[in-house]
């Protein structure tokens, strides 16, 4: 891996080795492993846990590059493929952070450049940021569709907690149902 | 002001151009926001009082809304876009979901014309309402285990559709418990005497007349599911068939046909030929990856916008909390994340169609890959999403698990798809499977292609070593 310094990392062709490489070398880990063993099928079985993990890594490749791919279309509007480009470098860091075992074992990436990789990914954070809540507008989802009381548009969050608690079935009365037979015998005693 | 118009303003990007690069057209963002405010602003589609319903409430109100949705959908003649959004928005697991997303495709994909003549327009107009029965009470992922027979009887022209032991038994299929009149059956097809393995027949199982089950049909919901609302909105079912005759023409007959006198024929047409409904289906499930997740991403920056912790100085107010790092690490990456799955999702749109033009010319290449690339896909994304509303849910804090939050209610119904169309991690060992056969004919000279060409260049990614 190339990679010497934080920026190097948000280099798409680096990162599109970094996840080929990896995918690559489980992919041929595993092979080995299973030609080296008994019979295929033993083998197949006894390194299951690899192979999950080598096709997951070919699965994520896969994504990171229709991201990727997605990036080289015209896309019109105001600043829209600069953070799109920001969400492209943030999923595929944090792939590879949240995937280090994987870099690491396979001799792919150093420590040093996992270092790096992680303090590229808290720039990306301090980018996106102003942008956080814009970005999930741009969902388009209605209030009616979340129907989250915490993530309405008009984040009038406690107000409408409190009210709608209010409001609840539980509190129809100010006595609850079940007073008379389980409270006030268990006062009373 | 507060805390989001705030944000907004500090926006850096047109976000009416993202909704475009998002719903992929000035026209779906339209249809958005015009099918959208149509079912909001409909008391029938009200939704806030759902966790509260018990089973059966809760299931009325979805057949319910269901009628109304088809009423509307033919006063108003909706387009199938348009009528395909409705159902989404209504926003509830329901008998629909099955008929027009697995019974018609399966219909579509396994049917001959003429078949798809016959049962196309019934299922069209909802004449008959469908589901898709594969998976038994003791068999899941692996289909070739299914129990399920269906043995030709030449002297009636009929299949006898049997199910021979209890672990036979069609266990989950959506719908199927109290709604649908049809079924999808998976069955071993046997005839003179000879197993030819599963194949898909169309079994009638409820009366059109009075909606009873037919003679020989036992039909059942499979009771209560995980969490407040989710699948129990829907009648997930189980199926036993005890000796019921069916004509011999309800076996889908585009891959294979049984003639009048029992003989077995094979009509040339590669049994991979299902797998493009699959890639069909697994598109849906990307997308619906996408939609999921960016619901409880969208929740979950908001409230950590307006949410605020600590970190007070002298006089102001506490930090939001989306200004903590320990946050943005564990949500933006879920952001990123719904953005990377919607145009993984776009990408599967178009793989769907490349696959089903080269069916059309019989053209079977790639569909191996295809297979595996998409069985795999599905596994990442479902899992991912089912831990990313959950994560969600926490990086709400304790408000999170009220169902006031949608998140408790989000995860319910969308946790099942980690394990339908086959568990996710028995899915990644497909993948697997293609993976080590594509490494072992590399010696031989055969390039690797589509998703899996990288691995033409394996000397090289390793060498760099």
């Amino acid at each position: 891996c190339p990679v010497t310094k934080e920026r190097d990392w948000i280099n798409l062709d680096t990162l599109q080795h970094a996840f080929e490489a990896r995918s690559a070398r489980l992919s041929v880990k595993c092979a080995t492993q299973i030609a080296a063993a008994s019979n295929q099928e033993a083998g197949f079985s006894e390194f299951s846990s690899e192979l999950v993990d080598a096709s997951r890594a070919h699965c994520e490749l896969i994504v990171v590059t229709r991201f990727m791919e997605a990036l080289k279309k015209e896309i019109p509007g105001r600043g829209v493929r600069e953070q799109l480009q920001i969400l492209c470098n943030i999923y595929a860091l944090s792939l590879v952070t949240a995937r280090a075992g994987d870099f690491l074992v396979t001799g792919y990436l150093s420590s040093e450049q996992l270092d790096l990789a992680k303090g590229q990914l808290r720039s990306l954070f301090r980018e996106l940021r102003p942008n956080a809540v814009a970005l999930v507008d741009s969902f388009n989802h209605s209030d009616y569709y979340l129907g989250s009381t915490l993530g309405r548009f008009d984040g009038n969050v406690y107000e409408n907690l409190y009210n709608d608690a209010l409001k609840d079935p539980m509190n129809a009365s100010p006595v609850t149902e079940g007073y008379e037979e389980y409270i006030r015998p268990v006062l009373k005693r | 002001m507060n805390s989001l118009a705030q944000e907004r303003k500090s926006a850096q990007f047109d976000v009416e151009a993202m909704k475009v690069v998002w719903e992929g057209s000035p026209e779906q963002v339209q249809l958005t926001q015009r099918i959208g405010q149509l079912v909001a602003s409909d008391p029938v589609f009200r939704k806030d009082n759902r966790v509260s319903q018990g089973r059966l409430e809760l299931f009325k109100n979805t057949l319910w809304k269901a009628a109304h949705a088809w009423s509307i959908i033919q006063s108003m003649h909706l387009t199938e876009a348009e009528a395909l959004k409705l159902r989404s928005f209504i926003d509830e697991p329901a008998y629909t979901d099955l008929h027009w997303g697995m019974f018609i495709p399966a219909i579509k994909g396994q049917g001959t014309d003429e078949q798809q003549q016959k049962w196309l327009p019934l299922a069209f107009k909802q004449t008959i309402i469908g589901c898709y029965a594969q998976t038994e009470l003791g068999h899941g992922s692996n289909v070739q285990g299914l129990e399920t027979t269906a043995t030709f009887d030449p002297s009636t022209d009929e299949f006898i559709v049997n199910t021979p032991t209890l672990t036979a038994t069609k266990w989950w299929p959506g719908g199927l418990g109290k709604v649908s009149t049809h079924a999808i059956v998976y069955a071993r097809l046997i005839t003179d005497g000879k197993d030819y393995g599963v194949h898909a027949f169309i079994v009638q199982i409820r009366s059109l007349e009075d909606h009873h089950p037919l003679p020989g049909v036992i039909v059942a919901d499979i009771g209560v599911k995980f969490g407040n609302g989710g699948y129990n909105t829907m009648d997930n079912g189980l199926l036993r068939f005890d000796s019921v005759r069916i004509p011999r023409d309800n076996l889908l007959m585009r891959v294979a046909s049984v003639t009048r006198d029992g003989k077995y024929v094979p009509s040339g047409v590669p049994r991979q030929l299902g797998y493009g409904a699959m890639v069909f289906v697994r598109k849906s499930i990307v997308m619906d990856a996408s939609t999921y997740l960016s619901r409880a991403v969208t929740i979950a920056v908001r409230y950590s916008a307006v949410r605020r912790q600590f970190g007070t100085e002298q006089g102001k107010p506490e930090t939001q909390v989306i200004d903590y790092m320990t946050q943005q690490s564990r949500l933006f990456p879920l952001l990123a994340t719904a953005y990377a799955y919607r145009f993984l999702g776009v990408w599967m749109s178009w793989l769907y169609s490349d696959v089903t033009s080269r069916l059309e010319r019989g053209d079977f290449s790639t569909l191996p890959e295809v297979h595996a690339c998409t069985s795999g896909l599905k596994s990442i994304t479902t899992s991912t999403t089912a831990d990313g509303i959950e994560e969600c849910r926490k990086l709400c804090g304790g408000h999170g698990y009220l169902c006031a939050s949608g998140l408790p209610e989000l995860y319910a119904a969308y946790v099942p798809a980690c394990t339908y169309e086959g568990d996710n991690v028995i899915l990644l060992l497909q993948v697997a499977r293609f993976l080590m056969k594509t490494l072992s004919l590399l010696g031989s000279g055969k390039k690797p292609s589509g998703t899996a060409a990288y691995l033409g260049n394996a000397a090289d990614l390793l060498a760099k070593n």
